[in-house]
């Protein structure tokens, strides 16, 4: 077996390993059905209880459209994980702003906001998008004047202390990590300018010369120069997701 | 994040997502919360499906919108969500994100990658809300 395709084995179950079942552990991954049902990412139950609350009401039931409301208005007053609602996130100015979608599956109309100033009802803002408007997505400034003129509160600071000492914190740590890729200066805080990708490598080549002289830092993915590893390194965890 | 989906006595599917996205992004970044089909998708003819995890990375294979289509056609909600999310570690191995996918028969699963997810379930047969681990 020639060493490309002992490699290609490696890889293959590399990634089968690191896949992860949709079987949770230790009972069936698929249930039966029995309506209605309310589903929601991750252990926010206060959340699945709102919508439940709505969904099951009387005989016939709040509509599902409504539940989702409900639930998801749920998590942005309680800030499910810091990571729904007012106060938590901070982009790098130290900003928090809302994103949010909403989808009527009888009918196929959307309504969404993204990257909404000073209004803290993200879901409530979607559900006006798709109810009072013939677009699917607003952004910005001028989702916040949309929603406003719809009857929301605001404008609101949707900071919290919590969010700006942690971003202070980071602007303390030369704002790392970060987004940015292929720009100078690497390792502190903006403003940033454009490296091409020929200085972006002989940087690069430095730092894993240097590095190999103690830790081994892996910085660029052996087989995709254009896009370096650290752009995958990221910090996606459980607390800053989508 | 959180992704929601409902389906009501009627058997009406409604999706949902809200999110203050990722943490010290660049001003004006915005993930894949309110794209379409990437965080969450419902048909009533089909079921639903919700996400989490890196949104710029899983905005550019719209996932949900995949799950939804696979069950379309005919797949299990767990097959559907393991094919979603395999489709999108195949291109970025380090990538990090979920799906769970429930079906109009009310048949829940759940797919994930680089991390372990949790959804939360409730329906008429239990009495409360019910968390559901998928290990990676």
């Amino acid at each position: 077996m020639g060493r490309s395709s002992v490699s290609l084995l490696v890889g293959l179950l590399l990634l089968r390993f690191n896949w992860c079942l949709a079987v949770h552990g230790g009972g069936v991954g698929e249930v039966g059905g029995v309506f209605p049902v309310v589903v929601s990412t991750w252990p926010f139950r206060e959340a699945v209880r709102a919508a439940w609350d709505v969904v099951s009401a009387g005989d016939g039931g709040g509509s599902a459209v409504d539940a989702v409301v409900a639930g998801c208005s749920a998590c942005e007053v309680l800030r499910c994980d810091g990571t729904v609602g007012p106060g938590g996130s901070p982009d790098e100015n130290g900003e928090t702003t809302l994103d949010a979608l909403i989808m009527n599956g009888a009918t196929m109309e959307i309504g969404a906001v993204a990257a909404m100033r000073y209004v803290k009802d993200g879901i409530k803002a979607a559900k006006l998008v798709m109810e009072h408007s013939l677009h699917t997505l607003l952004v910005g400034e001028k989702a916040t004047d949309f929603a406003i003129s719809m009857g929301l509160p605001g404008p609101i600071n949707l900071s919290s202390p919590e969010s700006l000492e942690k971003w202070a914190n980071w602007r303390q740590n030369h704002c790392q990590p970060n987004f940015w890729k292929n720009v100078a200066p690497a390792d502190s805080c903006g403003p940033y300018h454009p490296i091409n990708l020929a200085q972006a490598l002989d940087s690069a080549k430095h730092e894993v010369e240097w590095s190999q002289g103690g830790v081994c830092q892996e910085r660029f993915q052996s087989d995709s120069l254009l896009e370096p590893i650290h752009s995958h390194l990221k910090f996606i965890d459980r607390h800053n997701h989508d | 994040t959180i992704s929601m989906a409902v389906i009501d006595k009627m058997g009406h599917v409604a999706v949902g997502t809200s999110t203050n996205g990722a943490t010290f992004k660049i001003p004006g970044r915005v993930g894949d919360g309110p794209i379409p089909g990437s965080s969450s998708y419902g048909d009533d003819e089909v079921g639903a499906c919700g996400a989490s995890g890196d949104g710029d990375i899983m905005m550019r294979f719209l996932p949900c919108y995949q799950v939804v289509e696979s069950m379309r056609q005919g797949m299990e909600p767990r097959d559907a969500a393991m094919d979603a999310i395999s489709r999108i570690a195949r291109k970025f191995p380090n990538f990090v994100g979920a799906v769970f996918a429930v079906n109009k028969k009310g048949v829940h699963a759940g797919a994930c990658h680089g991390w372990t997810f949790q959804y939360s379930v409730r329906n008429s047969s239990m009495h409360d809300v019910e968390v559901i681990t998928v290990y990676p």
